[in-house]
């Protein structure tokens, strides 16, 4: 059974991807 | 057998792939990116050939393709969204970029803050390519003017990583960040297909077949993707615990689960890697421009997608149509046998051997998916 209440509790959340390892060039820019 | 059984594979996600890219009637750019309006890759796609013709061998262009990623929003930022939107132009034009002596673009931060700095206490029109499948669209952002008496927050710490954009900034905090980092990054997911440990880790930790993607892991570490790089991490973490961020295409979110990995290093459940396992385009149900019109704080209610048109982002649902049936019709049939033939060597084989080819974490090739 799929907890469709938690999962729907994260719709808002967005992940923070400044401290990962990126294959991406340069700096981070705000 | 099973090197034959990989290897048909291979070439039949392959045939797709190219399929897909003769139909859109472009020879080069993978199906994911042809949503983007070909003058804001122009930049991009000149400098390549420019050095070229200067005798400096180039790599493909869809995986320089290049774009401004969100790498983190603001809570109350909700028009864009972190790992999956990629900015890729400003009012219709492209991201502007320089190109080093190599070809490669990168962009020009000056010229950037200009433009914002330019559409003070306007609203700027912002091209954003998704990676949920490869879709386009534009936002407008509203960008407002730094008081007067603000006063910028100047770091002790100078951090050469961190350079200045050389022009001083006369907008607030915008809400979020970005790195230039190329479009097929966000290319690097796995698909969860079916638990195969009953109450492994995968089951523990909550994880969906069909619904959810594991589109990173703690530190980055899946950035650079790979078909066993997420089998290689696993591995690696036997004992430990493994932190995984997950997109559910149901509820079209991401969340966090921690997995804990126990000593045979494996995540027990098969992954689709590849094309066919791409993020797929988010479907609302038809209710939601009723309940916008209705309601200040609409929440979307998206609609389980169809585990038929899941992989097909929605620009080019034409192609894959015939190929995929095909792949259906075999299920019944050429897996079975495969299974059998798998089931077979195990059964013979020693109890050794039998340790030693658990450990292999063969992807059963009929689902062109990899086992964790």
């Amino acid at each position: 059974e799929v907890d469709r209440v938690m999962l729907n509790k994260w719709r808002q959340w967005n992940v923070d991807m400044t401290t990962w390892r990126s294959i991406g060039s340069g700096p981070i820019m705000e | 057998m099973f090197r034959i059984a990989k290897n048909l594979v291979r070439t039949f996600e392959q045939s797709v792939q190219d399929t897909l890219a003769l139909s859109q009637d472009s020879s080069n750019l993978d199906a994911f990116f042809q949503s983007i309006p070909p003058n804001l890759l122009s930049a991009q796609l000149e400098s390549p050939v420019d050095a070229v013709s200067e005798g400096v061998k180039h790599t493909n262009v869809n995986e320089t393709l290049s774009g401004l990623r969100i790498v983190w929003v603001d809570e109350m930022q909700f028009q864009l969204q972190s790992f999956f939107d990629y900015i890729v132009g400003f009012n219709d034009d492209p991201v502007p970029v320089v190109s080093n002596q190599h070809g490669f673009s990168y962009p020009d931060y000056r010229r950037i803050t200009s433009i914002f700095n330019e559409h003070c206490g306007r609203t700027l029109k912002v091209n954003i390519w998704s990676a949920k499948g490869g879709t386009f669209r534009d936002e407008y952002i509203s960008i407002i003017s730094k008081e007067s008496d603000d006063l910028d927050d100047v770091s002790l710490n100078h951090d050469e990583r961190r350079p200045s954009s050389g022009e001083a900034h006369q907008f607030q905090a915008l809400g979020f960040k970005v790195q230039w980092t190329p479009l097929i990054a966000s290319t690097f997911t796995y698909h969860i297909l079916n638990v195969n440990i009953p109450d492994g880790p995968a089951q523990s930790a909550g994880l969906i077949p069909d619904e959810d993607y594991i589109i990173g892991c703690q530190d980055g570490l899946l950035a650079t993707g790979g078909e066993t790089l997420l089998q290689d991490i696993v591995r690696s973490r036997a004992n430990y615990d493994l932190v995984l961020y997950v997109y559910n295409k149901v509820s079209d979110c991401v969340r966090p689960i921690t997995v804990h990995i126990g000593p045979d290093g494996r995540l027990g459940c098969n992954v689709g890697y590849g094309f066919l396992h791409r993020i797929p385009t988010v479907k609302h149900c038809p209710q939601q421009a009723q309940q916008q019109g209705q309601d200040d704080n609409p929440v979307p209610v998206p609609v389980p997608v169809e585990s038929e048109t899941a992989f097909v982002p929605s620009a080019f649902t034409a192609p894959p149509v015939p190929t995929k049936k095909k792949s259906k019709n075999k299920k019944g049939t050429q897996p079975l046998a495969m299974d059998d033939y798998f089931n077979e060597g195990r059964d013979k084989s020693s109890t050794a051997a039998k340790s030693a080819e658990s450990d292999i974490l063969a992807p059963p090739p009929q689902k062109q998916s990899s086992s964790d």
